[in-house]
């Protein structure tokens, strides 16, 4: 079962990062 | 969030003139660029580590097949081994009587 | 870095009024508060991600020195196997003759 939650995890991780990734920031 | 938890005393904006607060956004911006600059290198390296770390526990998992067959081989040839030596033993036993 | 590579066409702050510079100062204001908490979570995330991975990489050096542990014991255990073998048909076929 952990590594089911780990690889949930992992995932929900994988989305966080991709979202810093693809937001657009600082434009006026 | 309102303009004082911006770290604006409220009086401050309002009185200041037009040369400050063009300053003040250019500065704004300026930092604003390096922290989305070091947010998107986080991001990146963060993608990277947790790449590696699947990397990894894919390993893992292929040695521990890996190890289980090998562990099983050896405990079947222990058994076969100590049954050979069993039945040496009887022999050499009605070979004696 | 310049007005103009902040986004800004360089006449457009000049004729902004008060009011717009400080509802731009207000807007950044958020957005570098806003960049610096994600930065700051992907850099937590980065962390606590690379120290799962150094912990998956020693379970797999651990498992690897049981690996080869067992590995070499079957390969004793099978050149033994072998030995007896050899020697068990030795001596049936000096038992013939």
């Amino acid at each position: 079962p952990n590594m089911k939650a780990g690889a949930a995890n992992e995932g929900v991780l994988a989305n966080f990062f991709n979202s810093l990734l693809s937001k657009k920031t600082g434009s006026p | 969030m309102s303009v004082e938890e911006q770290g604006y005393p409220s009086e401050m904006l309002l009185e200041a003139g037009p040369e400050w607060l063009r300053a003040e956004i250019e500065r704004l911006s300026r930092e604003l660029a390096e922290t989305t600059s070091e947010k998107i290198q986080a991001a990146e390296y963060g993608l990277a580590v947790l790449e590696e770390k699947q990397q990894v526990k894919q390993q893992y998992d292929d040695l521990e097949v890996e190890y289980d067959s090998v562990r099983q081989e050896l405990d079947q040839l222990k058994e076969a081994f100590g049954q050979a030596y069993t039945n040496h033993r009887k022999v050499a036993a009605d070979g004696e009587s």
